[in-house]
């Protein structure tokens, strides 16, 4: 199971779609201060079910829509699509190819779609509960944060260790 | 599940124990249980103990030191239970260009069980990735793509 | 004294308006007093708008963009009420080679009425040195002082 | 006023002594990690008063003297000498240079000079009080942490306007 594909539109700095695809191995994305580098983690961890704004570093939830620019307007929706190949049954769902879809309207109304179906947040958050990606696991290592594992206290690493069994 | 505790503790410390020494080209470190002997309860500490060097305080290692022994544990928790893909925001950002080739060498090997998207600004994390996409702020004030040159970037 | 943290207040609000616009090439920003309007009591609250931007808040500016502005308020204190020295370990990490010159460029300024002693890996900063050292690791684990060669660092 | 010259000896990483030229304007250190730029900072701070051991990374006294290494016995003295243009009459003493020395022992004891006389370490601290080095300025740094002062409450923020009055 890996990612394939990342289409972005209206998240963050993302005014024109964006859309990566993506290959087994590794993957990287390079670019000056500001560009969006961290804009994507933050899209992909959206999309996965993230509910902690202030994981996604803001404070309200029209901070993830575009705001708008000199020359741009601001946008009314913010939408993520996930693209996963699901050959090895990874994901717990009998297709092969495993889309999320998750929209976000500045009116505070949101939407998801699992395989172009409409399906709860909830449905999202369990698809992906023992892949690792969760909210609790390492998969993710935000920018300045990789030395966090050395000031946790003992039993706040030892949930890795719960996590890893 | 305490037996699934148990096997996962030594796995996870033994796999700490290999990857450190890989990363550092030497040395020796530990994951050490804390307080209660009950793995239920206790707590997991990390000690490190540079090349040559005498064990000290996690605290009175370098920057580049300290980024780069979380990294061993980061592999460790990889090596011991993979997950399908991992998101690394640069955090290759406090290693030298030495620590950075074995942490690079290190995330190839852990690539063939584990999909990574890496953020970064070095060039030799560049030119070991299959995909590798370069961003921009347009002055329209949206993100947006743009080709990369190797020899330009960095 | 209280007429002296309000000129100190306007003095260090002017410049740090001025640094930044200078340090992002564009852009605004502003040292706002927060809670009450008694300066000996009050707290002060940094806004910053980038080039082209809308305002928003400091926890969605990007990592570098974080560091710039945390660098432009250093620099209007600098500006306010100079020190005479200033020690900076590795402040521009996590700047582009674009911020980085613009940075250089206003600490050189700065230079003349404080010294500064940078620890740095980047190019640029050091080619603005007019004492520049290397230092190693030695074998037999004490540090030691090393000759640089420009074209090969970095 | 300006820092003409570092020794350090004895302190942290400095099994073999170092002594560093500096003149006003920039100057520059750098080398691979763990090398020591930091336990040079380190070593200004202490020389200048720094009573915190935390503040230097570090947990005990004997933390910040030369522990010893596979080829180095460990060293029984930590020992920084800062050496001061002063013909400006930035320090508050009739000498056109001052030279502050430090030392610890690993027994415990301490000693500090002042232009080669024994003194307290108060007499070192007030001797900076004006400058802005000493323990509450904006004068040092630290690796890492530039990105604090955006994450102060600003109560905490407003003292930096106290000092700069
Ligand atoms: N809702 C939004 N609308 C418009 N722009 C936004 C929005 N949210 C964030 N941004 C912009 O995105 C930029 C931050 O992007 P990001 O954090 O991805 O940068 P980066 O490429 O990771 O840079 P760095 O290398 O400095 O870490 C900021 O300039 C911010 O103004
Ligand atoms: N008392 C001591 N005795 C011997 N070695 C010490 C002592 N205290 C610290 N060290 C060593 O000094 C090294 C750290 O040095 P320092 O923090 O100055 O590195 P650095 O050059 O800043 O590296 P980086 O670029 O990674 O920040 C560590 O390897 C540590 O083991
Ligand atoms: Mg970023
Ligand atoms: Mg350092």
């Amino acid at each position: 199971m890996y990612l394939e594909r990342l289409t972005i539109q209206g998240f963050k700095s993302f005014a024109e779609r964006l859309e990566l695809v993506f290959e087994p191995g590794i993957s990287a994305i390079v670019g000056p201060n500001g560009s969006g580098k961290s804009n994507i983690v933050d899209a992909i961890r959206w999309a996965l079910g993230e509910q902690s704004l202030h994981a996604l570093r803001g404070e309200r939830l029209e901070d993830i829509i575009f705001s708008g620019s000199d020359h741009r307007r601001a946008h009314g929706l913010a939408e993520v699509t996930l693209t996963f190949a699901n050959a090895d049954g990874g994901l717990p769902v009998p297709y092969s190819e495993v889309v999320i879809t998750r929209r976000a309207y500045r009116s505070g109304s949101s939407e998801f779609l699992l395989n172009g179906v409409p399906c709860r947040l909830r449905d999202i958050q369990e698809l992906f509960w023992d892949t690792g990606l969760g909210r609790e696991g390492y998969s993710f290592i935000g920018q300045g944060r990789v030395e966090e594992v050395l000031n946790l206290k003992p039993e706040e690493r030892r949930v890795f260790l719960e996590q890893a069994a | 599940v305490l037996n699934r505790l148990e096997d996962t503790y030594a796995k996870l410390r033994a796999n700490f124990q290999e990857v450190f020494k890989r990363l550092f080209g030497g040395g020796q470190a530990d994951l050490v249980l804390t307080g209660t002997k009950d793995l239920l309860t206790a707590g997991v500490d990390i000690w490190a103990q540079l090349p040559g060097k005498k064990m000290q305080p996690l605290s009175l290692l370098s920057g580049g030191e300290r980024a780069l022994t979380a990294i061993a544990f980061l592999f460790a928790l990889l090596r011991s239970k993979s997950t399908y893909l991992c998101v690394l925001d640069e955090i290759d950002a406090a290693l030298d260009e030495a620590n950075a080739a074995r942490f690079l060498n290190y995330l190839e090997e852990l690539a063939q069980d584990t999909q990574f998207i890496m953020i970064t600004h070095r060039k030799q994390a560049m030119l070991r990735a299959r995909s590798l996409y370069g961003l921009a702020m347009g002055a329209s004030g949206a993100s947006r793509l743009v080709s990369i040159r190797l020899e330009e970037a960095v």
